[in-house]
């Protein structure tokens, strides 16, 4: 059952039930690096959310070119997704995941050795903005933008969040 | 019809444009946010969560075009920017939260705002937890355009750091954003140094000034060795010149020689004389006077209202500009300078024939920093000529104009914020 507080919040006991999961081998390592943008996502199952099918029905997302695109996902990676297009020149995991290392610890301004070390755990699970940290640069195989494109575009962007679906519709409707 | 079918198109399609820099960013100057009512914290009063973002959007302001304004009304696809917070699954989002620790909040592009409630989220200057204005100044970044900047001391950084006990947009961070929306632009009213004697703890009187751009109801306090105007400026006139109109003057004067130390203010018809020491107009001064007074009785051959004057220290004149006339009024002979009003060419002569602003002028400035005088006009100045340029080249005309430059690129982010943002 919900707690009710005293109207000035003083018996707020911030007891919190969940954590955010701690950075402290490679795999997880592995996760927030591919879910900040310094590598592709190994096991691209593995960020999905549990209400997958609720995204799918979005037919703006479904027309752009090669999308594999699982529910659940932010846009951004949406367009992170896109990368995947160029499966055969991959490196090794192994050497993906060192370079992803040094470019985290580069950006850190950490030593860049390549290796996970304390410094990195450490940096890792500070508290951070859960944007991105690199923007995936569209290949160029993807036809220029018409401004047309970019409105449809921009207005997924703007209306992923569930909460405004109905407004998709509705402006929809009026236009 | 045809107007109908304009608005209609208008109001739904939100022009964007790339700008040079690739990253998108509204093409709307005044953008509404709101904190979406399911989505309150429950360690912070609602007052409390909506001034921190109000200021947080206010600091934005000061340093670009954009101003924010909050809306509670209008329907929720009006509204710009949404904020929100939320635990794990949160506000229908598709990225779910992790609990405390790492990831505290996230931003689309152009759009919603989501903190995590399972952060320790803190007032300003708390000293512990995470600081909200700190994170909601980063987050409305990433809304207005902005990346992540890996840059010590960028508000775009991307990991928190907890021991800046109060943070402010950088240089740096100030361009990026200028970048996406390019810089504040606008005319002045006046701009002035205030001249100040202050009593240092050992009894020596030490002058002091600062420099202060008016514009309406506002002003600025412009800090030369930063660049850039005091943190939290503008200010509503009545808060720090109490007594000069409420809605803004022509001008400033400071006469100040040997035998006299007097400022004036001057607006429509009238003037004011302010007490420097007190920090207000004189209701009667000490020679009698009782303010305002009649500018024509003040200064006889002068009328208001006017459209800037400043006071010459080389030659005890006060030069006052109206429409496309100078009137040097000799202050020792309390008379207008013989040969005056004349045409404001043939008392400051364009260096460059065709680069002249040409009378109805905003300001006309003496800087104590730049040691020169400067003519204001829109978002153009001219700098007069002075004494060592002319020792320089000595062909160059006295008062002659230099060619103009821009306001904006010579004194930096003085940048309107909505009047709903504005502390009274």
């Amino acid at each position: 059952e919900k707690l009710f507080h005293n109207r000035d919040y003083s018996d707020v006991q911030t007891v919190n039930s969940h954590q955010a999961e701690i950075i402290k081998d490679k795999h997880t390592a592995e996760l927030f690096l591919s879910r900040y943008g310094f590598m592709e996502p190994v096991n691209w199952e593995e960020i999905q959310f549990e209400d997958s099918n609720t995204f799918s029905s979005d037919d703006f997302l479904d027309d752009l070119p090669g999308a594999m695109i699982q529910e659940g996902t932010s846009v951004p990676q949406a367009r992170h997704a896109l990368h995947n297009g160029d499966q055969d020149d991959r490196p090794t995991e192994s050497e993906a995941f060192i370079s992803a290392l040094k470019e985290f610890q580069k950006v850190s301004g950490l030593l860049v050795t390549g290796v996970f070390d304390e410094a990195t755990k450490a940096a890792m699970n500070k508290p951070r903005c859960g944007v991105p940290d690199r923007e995936i640069e569209l290949k160029s195989s993807i036809p220029p933008e018409t401004s047309s494109d970019l409105d449809s575009f921009d207005y997924i962007l703007n209306n992923t969040s569930l909460n405004n679906s109905h407004n998709i519709h509705m402006n929809t409707v009026r236009r | 019809r045809k107007r109908h079918l304009v608005r209609l198109v208008s109001k739904s399609r939100h022009k964007r444009d790339l700008s040079k820099t690739g990253y998108m960013a509204f093409s709307k100057k005044v953008l509404k946010w709101r904190l979406i009512g399911e989505g309150y914290s429950s360690q912070l009063s609602v007052e409390d969560q909506r001034s921190i973002l109000r200021l947080a959007f206010r600091m934005w302001s000061e340093v670009s075009p954009l101003e924010f304004v909050e809306d509670t009304r209008s329907l929720l696809e009006d509204v710009d920017i949404k904020l929100g917070f939320g635990t794990g699954r949160h506000l229908g989002c598709n990225q779910r939260f992790d609990g405390t620790g790492q990831e505290f909040a996230h931003a689309w592009f152009l759009g919603d705002i989501h903190f995590d409630d399972d952060e320790h989220f803190t007032a300003p200057n708390a000293g512990s937890g995470i600081s909200l204005l700190k994170v909601a100044v980063h987050e409305i970044g990433h809304v207005l355009g902005l990346p992540h900047i890996y840059r010590a001391g960028s508000i775009m950084q991307p990991s928190y750091l907890p021991h800046e006990s109060s943070f402010e947009m950088d240089w740096m961070d100030r361009k990026a954003i200028q970048q996406l929306y390019g810089v504040c632009k606008g005319r002045f009213n006046t701009v002035f140094d205030w001249v100040r004697k202050e009593k240092t703890p050992y009894g020596e009187v030490i002058i002091r000034f600062n420099t202060y751009f008016m514009r309406d109801g506002w002003y600025w306090l412009y800090e030369n060795k930063n660049n850039r105007t005091r943190y939290g400026d503008p200010v509503a006139l009545q808060i720090g010149w109490r007594g000069i109109p409420i809605d803004g003057v022509d001008a400033y004067v400071h006469v100040w020689s040997r035998k006299r130390d007097a400022v004036y203010f001057f607006k429509g018809t009238q003037f004011w004389r302010y007490d420097s020491e007190n920090d207000q107009v004189f209701r009667q001064d000490s020679e009698g006077y009782c303010y305002p007074r009649l500018i024509s009785k003040g200064f006889p051959g002068v009328s208001g209202p006017i459209d800037t004057a400043f006071y010459d220290r080389r030659n005890s004149h006060i030069y006052f500009f109206k429409n496309t006339l100078v009137y040097a009024f000799d202050v020792e002979a309390n008379s207008l300078a013989r040969g005056f009003p004349k045409n404001i060419r043939d008392v400051f002569p364009p260096v460059v024939s065709r680069d002249h602003p040409d009378g109805n002028i905003d300001v006309a400035y003496f800087s104590y920093t730049h040691n020169a005088v400067f003519l204001l006009k829109g978002t153009r100045f001219w700098q007069v000529v002075g004494s060592r340029d002319r020792w320089h080249r000595p062909f160059l005309p006295r008062n002659g104009l230099l060619p103009h430059k821009e306001v904006d690129q010579h004194w930096f982010d003085i940048c309107n914020i909505h009047p709903t943002a504005l502390k009274l």
